[in-house]
């Protein structure tokens, strides 16, 4: 029999002009068989899942006959948190290449891309509020995310189903801001003497919060998903030890010695400024090993190997909801098929009650950017995100490697296929080698 | 399939599709039409992941239709 036709039903309110969010439903059910497969969902988001099961059911003979198996699949994602993590500070990638990212994260199902935009290295986000921060603190005039740019690359993820997560980490992280920003960053001193060197953003003058909150009240405006990644990790304190403003400013607060109060000082600040924005934040888990007061909801992601199982274990016991990556450091690379341990991972395997394993979200494979610009990105990242992928969108049980294995060579084909350049996972080939 | 759907039932029945003679409609039922640029722009691109990018009989601006 002729397949003609798949029918796709929309039963509740599409959400066709709206953007993707936490709460998105992805579920659907196709049911293949001729003349007319119907594709069921109750949102367009579950229709775009059910169109990518559907294109990996169809498959070309040599004789360039294309068939399908009758089939009827029922679907939806174990967790709602599914994300790439990409870096466009250690090294620019240009818009086509993120485009292309987006591609892929559809093909394997994953629905938010983490966008770590600026860092010590290089500040690409031109800012409407304050153009001299990329005019200053990017590697180049032409190495700038516009917002033309910007307004492309949310587009392109919504029509996929992708939420665009941005990330603007502060205080550390954050050398690239003094550039453009005067007085912005912690000036250090030597010998009680400046040493004309900068240190972390500086969290005791007024003017720093004037600054944050008109940048983040553009940057809530321009990225519409609801939450802001406000970062808080790393932050080294030695340049703040060395300032005798920022003593005095502890001593009057009664900080004591403890500059891990005066970074939750400074968090709690701007995260009230999100909160006032209507916005939620996420931050890296430091920021709740300071011990501050986080607003509740806020978001902590996971990322150190220290005590993992146990920092899973004590985040959800406060309450908070948790994004998982520190088993997915994909920048991190080595010999071999270091997907299986990616893979092998199982995200709430850690002592808890069901009510805080409800509260881990999900997880994001990371490809930081030190080593990784437009000429390895790809196939760093595929077919290694894949094993990712499968982790955070199928059930619990799927764990079979050698069933995975099958699947994933397959898949990995398929992409090189659709002209992702995905590297190989063992000796073979692929029916259409030369689409990238 | 990667990822694995939660169910997945197959049988040995092959059905055949034909680039020319298949196309991607709303059911009249469906809460979404024409009108959503989401699906439509979604059909036009796994049209072209499931044929190839050359066998797209109408145009790069047209949805096939019957």
């Amino acid at each position: 029999m002729e397949l003609q036709k798949l029918e796709v039903s929309v039963i509740m309110d599409p959400e066709c002009d709206s953007f993707p969010s936490i709460t998105s439903d992805e579920s659907y059910n196709l049911l293949v068989q001729g003349p007319v497969a119907t594709l069921t969902a109750n949102r367009v988001w579950g229709v775009l899942r059910g169109l990518e099961t559907f294109s990996q059911l169809i498959y070309q003979h040599s004789s360039g006959t294309f068939t399908a198996n009758e089939s009827n699949i029922v679907d939806s994602p174990r967790f709602p948190h599914r994300g790439i993590l990409i870096d466009t500070s250690r090294h620019f990638l240009p818009v086509k290449t993120i485009l292309k990212t987006l591609d892929a994260m559809a093909f394997n199902k994953f629905n938010v891309l983490h966008w770590h935009i600026v860092d010590d290295q290089s500040f690409p986000y031109q800012s409407i509020t304050f153009p001299e921060l990329s005019n200053k603190g990017s590697y180049s005039l032409s190495h700038v995310y516009t917002p033309n740019d910007v307004r492309t690359v949310i587009e392109y993820a919504r029509f996929r189903g992708i939420r665009v997560l941005p990330e603007f980490d502060s205080p550390g992280h954050t050398a690239s801001w003094g550039k453009g920003q005067k007085d912005v960053l912690t000036p250090c001193y030597h010998s009680r003497e400046p040493s004309e060197t900068f240190g972390p953003i500086n969290p005791i003058l007024n003017s720093t919060y004037s600054f944050l909150s008109k940048l983040f009240k553009e940057i809530s405006t321009v990225f519409p998903d609801k939450f802001i990644h406000l970062g808080g990790d790393e932050v080294d304190f030695n340049c703040w030890k060395s300032n005798p403003a920022v003593l005095h400013f502890m001593r009057n607060k009664g900080f004591g010695k403890k500059f891990e109060k005066l970074q939750s000082f400074y968090m709690q600040k701007v995260s009230n400024m999100i909160s006032a924005m209507k916005k939620r934040s996420i931050v890296w888990q430091e920021v709740y090993d300071d011990e501050g007061k986080l607003t509740p909801g806020t978001v902590v992601q996971v990322w150190k190997k220290h005590n993992f199982h146990m920092k899973l274990r004590k985040i959800t016991a406060a309450g908070f909801p948790v994004i998982i990556s520190t088993p997915w450091y994909l920048d991190l690379i080595s010999y071999g098929e270091d997907w299986t341990g990616y893979y092998s991972v199982e995200p709430l395997n850690f002592a808890g009650t069901p009510e805080q394993k409800q509260l881990v979200i999900g997880g994001e494979a990371c490809i930081w950017g030190e080593y990784v610009d437009a000429t390895n990105l790809t196939p760093r990242l595929w077919p290694r995100a894949s094993a990712v992928g499968e982790r955070l969108w199928s059930h619990q049980d799927v764990t079979d490697l050698e069933d995975a294995y099958r699947r994933l060579t397959r898949h990995r084909c398929r992409m090189v296929g659709r002209g992702i350049a995905a590297q190989p996972l063992l000796p073979g080939y692929c029916e259409y080698e030369g689409r990238m | 399939l990667w990822p694995l759907p939660v169910s997945v039932r197959t049988t040995p029945r092959l059905l055949y599709l034909s680039p020319g003679n298949f196309f991607f409609g709303h059911s009249p039922s469906s809460k979404a039409g024409p009108s959503c640029a989401v699906l439509q722009e979604a059909f036009r691109r796994y049209y072209a992941y499931i044929f190839g990018f050359d066998k797209w009989p109408l145009g790069s601006d047209n949805v096939p239709r019957k």
